[in-house]
C-alpha cells in the first residue's frame, strides 16, 4: 500500500489528500494550520501540524516513510523550502504545485518529478470544451487523438454504423453507443450492424479536427 | 464565431481567455487591474480595464453582445455581483469559478450554468493518476468507463490481440496501440491479428476494476 505526504491543505492539496485516501493510498496529511489539520483528520491515515519547511519535525511527522510527496503549498518560498526537504528526506517521487512557469522551472530543475498548474490545466480543458459545444463531452488523449462523445445527428438515425462508415468518410471511429434507452449503460465496441436510434450519443475517438468536421 | 466574455484574469481566467482565443473564438477579456487588461491584451479581440460588478461599464465594454460569460473572480462577492450583471446583461451561457461548495450552490441557484472548482477538479484527476502508477495516462470517461494507456506486460509481448482476448478475460478493449517504433503514432482500432511488441503501449477502455486488474 503506497504513502503519500500532502503538503499543505489549500483546495487543491485538501481534495488531493481526501481522493488519495479514498482511492487506497495511505496518506499523511501536513499544514501549519491548526484547523486545516484537524478538518482533514477524519479522511486521512495521519494529520500532523506542522512547518513543511523544517526537516526534522517533518521527520517526526512520519514523511521519510512516504513513497511519494505532494506539495500544494501555494506561495513560492515556503513551496520551495518543502520540496527540498521532501528530497532531504529521501522520497522517491516529490510532486509540486508551480504558481508561475518560472517557479515550475525551478521546481524542476530542484528534482520535481512533475510540476502542477491547477489553475491553467483546467482553463485549457474547459476552452477545449467550450470551443465544441456540440459535443457533450470532449478529452484530448494525446496530442492527436481525442475522445468526444457527441448526440447522434438527424441523418445517422435508423443507420447502422456500417453504413454510416465514419472511418472512411471522417477518419473517426466509433468506440461506443450511449443509448437513450439506458442512460447509464455505454455500449462499447459496438458491432457494424449496431443501428442508431434517435438521442443516442457516440463515444467518437480520432483526431479533433476531423471530430469537428463531423459534428 | 461564438463570442466569450472573461471576467477575472488570475491564473485561471488569464489562461482561459488565452486558450479560448487560439480555439477561434472571439474573446473579450474583463479585468479591473490596468496590468492584467496591458498583458492579455495581444492574446484577444477586446481586453477592458472595468469594474465587473458595474453593468453601465459591461455594457460598454461589449459583453452583452458576448454569447457566453465566464466569471473567473476569486473574490466571492465580486464573483456573484458580476454573474448577476451578466444575467442582466443577457448572456445566453454563464460559468462561474466557486470558491467553496457553498459558494458553487449560491451560483447554480442565481443562474449558472456550470460551475467550475479548478483546484479540486485537478486534485481528483490527479489522485486517479497516483493512484495507478502502471499506466501511463488514466481518464475517467464517465462514472462507469475509464480510458488508459498501459506499457505492454511481459506475457503480452508477441501475442495477438485475439490470442490475448482482454474483453473475454478482463472485460476490456483494446481500443488502440501505441508502437515503440512509431512514438507519435497511435494505431487505432487495432486489428485481432495485430501483434504486441516489446515497448507497445495498449490503449484500453474498461471500467477501472476491469483495468486495474489487468496491470
Ligand atoms: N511552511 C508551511 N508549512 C506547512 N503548510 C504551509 C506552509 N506555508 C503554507 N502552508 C499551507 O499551505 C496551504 C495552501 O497554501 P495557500 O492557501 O497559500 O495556497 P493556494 O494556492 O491559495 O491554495 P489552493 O488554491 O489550493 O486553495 C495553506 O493551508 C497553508 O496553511
Ligand atoms: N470587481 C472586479 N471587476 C473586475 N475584475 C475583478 C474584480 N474583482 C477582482 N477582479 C479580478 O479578478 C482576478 C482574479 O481574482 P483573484 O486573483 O482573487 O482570483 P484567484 O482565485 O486567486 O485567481 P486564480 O486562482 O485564477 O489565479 C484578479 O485579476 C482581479 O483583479
Amino acid at each position: 500500500n503506497r504513502t503519500a505526504a500532502v503538503i499543505g491543505l489549500g483546495q487543491f492539496g485538501f481534495e488531493l489528500a481526501k481522493s488519495l485516501a479514498l482511492a487506497g493510498l495511505e496518506v499523511i496529511a501536513i499544514d501549519n494550520d491548526e484547523t486545516k489539520v484537524r478538518d482533514i483528520a477524519e479522511f486521512v491515515a495521519f494529520a500532523v501540524q506542522t512547518d513543511a519547511s523544517d526537516p526534522k519535525s517533518m521527520a517526526e511527522a512520519g514523511v521519510a516513510e512516504a513513497d511519494l510527496g505532494i506539495v500544494a503549498i501555494g506561495e513560492m518560498e515556503p513551496n520551495i523550502l518543502a520540496v527540498m526537504v521532501l528530497k532531504e528526506l529521501g522520497l522517491g517521487e516529490i510532486l509540486a504545485k508551480a504558481i508561475t512557469p518560472m517557479h515550475g522551472q525551478i521546481l524542476r530543475q530542484l528534482g520535481a518529478s512533475k510540476v502542477i498548474e491547477p489553475e491553467r490545466e483546467i482553463a485549457q480543458r474547459l476552452a477545449k470544451q467550450l470551443a465544441h459545444p456540440n459535443v457533450l463531452e470532449f478529452v484530448e488523449l494525446s496530442d492527436e487523438f481525442s475522445l468526444a462523445e457527441v448526440p447522434a445527428l438527424e441523418w445517422m438515425v435508423g443507420k447502422t454504423l456500417v453504413e454510416m462508415n465514419l472511418r472512411s468518410k471522417f477518419g473517426v471511429s466509433v468506440i461506443g453507443i450511449r443509448r437513450h434507452a439506458d442512460p447509464h449503460g455505454l455500449v462499447l465496441n459496438p458491432l457494424a450492424g449496431d443501428k442508431i436510434e434517435a438521442k443516442d450519443a457516440l463515444v467518437l475517438l480520432g483526431r479533433e479536427k476531423d471530430i469537428t468536421k463531423l459534428v
